[in-house]
């Protein structure tokens, strides 16, 4: 999964 | 993870702690607005669909229950709960808070990073976060003078997204290609809207008393 789309913040 | 961020979290978790405690100890929700909370519980709803797909960190998804489950145990008890039901301000508390729904959902739907179902609700829950403290503010404005669980449970929630914007200036500087213009434009938006309570709580509290 591309890091730039996956949401780490809450 | 940043101190900023952290900050940010922590202080989101005192907001909704501060609530609760109010809520659960003294049994009343005076001042509070039930239409803010359902606006929020949508807001974590649509946010965190993604909990059970990615799997970022056993700290994010720890938090991301702790936000779903008080916001919805909130809304249950201002609804259901008899004794802090009798409390709820339902006179009071009449912002058309569904007319903030659709607009943010054509939004999201016109402006995000990635046309799929949830790229799509999570931009739509960052829109109305943004707005879904408005219920709250017109209540504020409506009831004068509040408590200090109250004043001090939306200080901390317009507190936390300002906490937040650290955070973003300083994943910016130090992450290459860190940017998120509808996240930063948002969570600003929604900063901004708390300036004129956080100047009368500031003046309130200097003062020693109650925010009017």
């Amino acid at each position: 999964q591309d890091q730039s789309h996956s949401h780490d913040e809450l | 993870m940043n101190i900023f961020r952290l900050a940010g979290d922590m202080t989101h978790l005192a907001s909704v702690l501060v609530l609760l405690l109010k809520i659960h100890t003294i049994k009343s929700c005076a001042g509070v607005s039930l239409r803010t909370q359902e606006l929020y519980a949508i807001v974590f709803a649509t946010r965190y669909l993604d909990i059970f797909t990615s799997f970022v960190s056993v700290y994010n998804t720890f938090m991301k229950l702790v936000f779903l489950g008080s916001s919805f145990s909130i809304v249950w008890y201002m609804r259901y709960h008899k004794a802090v039901h009798r409390t709820y301000d339902r006179e009071q508390d009449t912002f058309r808070h569904w007319f903030l729904v659709l607009p943010c959902l054509v939004l999201a739907l016109l402006i995000h990073e990635k046309f799929t179902f949830l790229e799509v609700l999570w931009t739509f829950s960052l829109y109305l976060e943004a707005v879904a403290i408005l219920p709250q503010l017109v209540l504020l404005q409506r009831t004068r003078n509040i408590d200090n669980l109250t004043g001090q449970y939306i200080f901390l929630l317009g507190g936390y997204r300002g906490l937040y914007i650290l955070n973003w200036i300083y994943r910016y500087f130090t992450e290459p290609h860190f940017v998120h213009w509808i996240t930063w434009i948002a969570g600003l938006v929604q900063t901004l809207l708390y300036a004129d309570f956080f100047y009368y709580y500031f003046l309130r509290f200097i003062g020693g008393r109650g925010v009017e």
